[in-house]
């Protein structure tokens, strides 16, 4: 682990007597190498050695009787920092209902994180309403319905004949005649550089005005997690980001990385296929799990 | 990012660079660019076209490392040759499995799949879509059904209506889930009950946007159903897949197909010098 290596490396240096600024670039190269190891994006690893080392020195890590853990200290300070120290909650709109658009690349977890949503407002006394905007996939509309059979809460569906922007647009008039609030709407999964996909999701958000754009990301997405995000906030104003399957090993470097980039907040954790598999983001749980 | 006049540091710093970016990991990278180091200096490398070359040799020999490990395929008269499909969560694995239905068919062999999925929502609908499309006979039991039985069922159906090849589909899993990996043992031994060399290929499916954590999925996998292929899905993306280098260096498991999209036909065989090409050369 980094707290290991980095007693390793102060731990030889300390018997040489005073550290010098060239022992904390030592220490520095441990900690890219663990960021790195842990996914985070080449550059925001780049930009975030950089602001650790400038605390590093300028904050006794030099003087320090134990230079290893005040520089873990520092590290975890920064994680935090970037990450997020607010816990930052779904927006409400001006007027209901609460829209969520859920947005990502294929196999994130969308689906089954639209029923984790679902579920979760319901027990905080909302009615929500389901939106299966997936034509492409073979049995999308099937899985989302299944998952709504299993905590009992409406699909508005269309089949597979029908454009997802209408699809969208209908389910959101339907919502408003029965009351449903919140709307949440299952897209197709699609790569970033789809323009057709993306133009898509466009559309939808013209369409239907979400009050939230969630970015769906799976722990495990290396380097391009940022170029993915990127692209998606670019194009649509994404809100918030839900990290999926941190129910794995993933060390989960990647949710810094989008963070650092685009300053989207996230939201929630996935930890698990079941529904009830939704956790609220706690920044220091993350840090302590990016840093190993 | 060879195209430049001089031949100096900063060219290895850009290349140590373009191979993190590609998910190369920083192990491989820098035992990568080390080793480029290593040569251009014992050979007085002058021309960054040189060292250009030289690097794209040693990832393609990388890489020909594992797929030199590859079994030979041998499909036997009257003996279904299987192909078991495991990996973790949404990484690609139904979708391959029909990808590689078309495959066999444009050989001519008749094929079977086995919806062994029977936990995840309409996952068993999924299959048997794509077994309609491609007018190949899915075995399924309801949803909720032991995996063990769709399994047994199909060897049977399998072997009964001569099928050339069986393509089973298994849940997704995390490798960190100690009861589900050991589940993909007792499949694999349902299928060797049936017939012996069963089943003849593991296909363990990566996404190609997996960062480090792809290689712990396949040290993994590997330890629980000996993966004899790796396929790497959703290459069409902007992702690289470059933890297939630190895959064939660390377990010499070969790369033996990629996933280019989500049609059918999207499935290519994996070449080291068209993957290495593709990267940045
Ligand atoms: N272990 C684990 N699995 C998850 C989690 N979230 C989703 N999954 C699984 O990941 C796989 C993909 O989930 P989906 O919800 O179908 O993903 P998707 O983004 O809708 O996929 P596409 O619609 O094809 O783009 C399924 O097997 C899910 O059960 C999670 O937090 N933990
Ligand atoms: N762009 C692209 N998408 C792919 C590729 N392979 C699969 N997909 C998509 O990835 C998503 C997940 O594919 P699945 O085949 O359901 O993945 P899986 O591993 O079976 O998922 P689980 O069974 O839930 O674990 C779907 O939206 C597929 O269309 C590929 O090569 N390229
Ligand atoms: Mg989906
Ligand atoms: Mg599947």
């Amino acid at each position: 682990s980094l707290s290991d290596r980095l007693n390793e490396t102060f731990g030889r240096l300390s018997k040489k007597g005073r550290l010098t600024e060239e022992d904390v670039d030592g220490a520095m190269r441990e900690v890219r190498r663990a960021l790195l190891e842990a996914d985070v994006n080449f550059k925001v690893t780049k930009d975030f050695v950089a602001a650790v080392r400038e605390r590093a020195v300028g904050q006794d890590v030099l003087r320090s009787l134990t230079p290893a853990q005040t520089a873990i200290g520092i590290v975890n300070e920064e994680l935090v920092r970037v990450l997020g120290n607010e816990r930052e909650p779904l927006r409400v709109p001006d007027r209901p209902p609460q829209i969520l658009l859920m947005v990502g690349l294929q196999g994130s977890g969308k689906t089954t994180h639209s029923g984790k949503l679902a579920l979760h407002l319901r027990k905080e006394g909302r009615n929500p309403l389901l939106v299966a905007a997936d034509v492409y996939r073979p049995a999308a509309v099937n899985q989302l319905q299944s998952l709504g059979k299993q905590i009992n809460i409406p699909v508005y569906e269309e089949g597979t004949g029908r454009n997802p922007v209408d699809i969208a647009g209908n389910a959101v008039r339907f919502a408003i005649d029965r009351g449903h609030n919140p709307v949440i709407v299952d897209t197709a999964g699609r790569l970033q550089i789809d323009e057709r996909l993306m133009q898509e999701l466009v559309d939808i958000r013209d369409r239907i005005r979400p009050t939230e754009i969630l970015l769906v990301a799976d722990a495990m997405t290396g380097q391009e997690a940022v170029g993915v995000a990127q692209a998606f906030h670019d194009r649509l104003g994404v809100t918030g980001l839900v990290l999926t399957k941190m129910d794995g090993d993933a060390r989960g470097g990647a949710a810094l990385s989008i963070r650092a980039v685009t300053g989207v907040p996230i939201k929630f954790i996935g930890t698990g296929e079941k529904l009830d598999a939704l956790e609220p983001f706690y920044p220091e749980r993350l840090a302590g799990r990016i840093l190993g | 990012l060879f195209d430049r006049s001089v031949l100096d540091e900063e060219l290895y710093e850009d290349l140590e660079m373009l191979l993190i970016q590609a998910d190369v990991g920083w192990d491989v990278s820098q035992k990568l660019v080390a080793e480029l180091r290593e040569r251009v200096d014992r050979d007085r490398i002058k021309d960054p076209a040189d060292a250009r070359e030289i690097l794209r040799q040693e990832m393609i020999l990388l890489l020909e490392f594992a797929t030199r490990n590859r079994k030979v395929k041998i499909l036997q008269r009257g003996v279904p040759f299987v192909i078991m499909v495991v990996g973790v969560n949404g990484v690609g694995k139904t979708t391959s499995i029909a990808k590689l239905a078309a495959y066999h068919q444009r050989f001519g062999r008749s094929v079977m799949l086995a919806a062994g999925d029977t936990f995840r929502a309409a996952a068993i609908d999924q299959l048997s879509v794509w077994g309609e499309r491609l007018k190949v006979p899915v075995i399924a039991h309801q949803q909720g059904a032991d995996p063990g039985a769709v399994v047994f069922d199909a060897m049977q159906a399998a072997h009964a209506r001569n099928i050339d090849v069986l393509i089973v589909d298994t849940a997704g899993r995390l490798h960190t889930k100690y009861n589900l990996m050991a589940e993909l043992e007792k499949l694999r031994k349902i299928m060797r009950r049936h017939v012996e060399t069963a089943p003849q290929e593991v296909l363990l499916v990566i996404d190609a946007t997996t960062g480090q954590n792809g290689l712990i999925q396949a040290q993994e996998f590997a330890k629980s159903v000996d993966i004899t292929d790796i396929m790497i899905a959703k290459l069409d993306g902007t992702a690289k897949g470059g933890i297939a280098f630190s895959v064939a260096k660390e377990l010499g498991t070969p790369i033996s197909y990629v996933g280019t999209g989500e049609k059918a036909t999207d499935l290519a065989e994996f070449r080291p010098d068209t993957y290495v090409d593709s990267l940045f050369f």
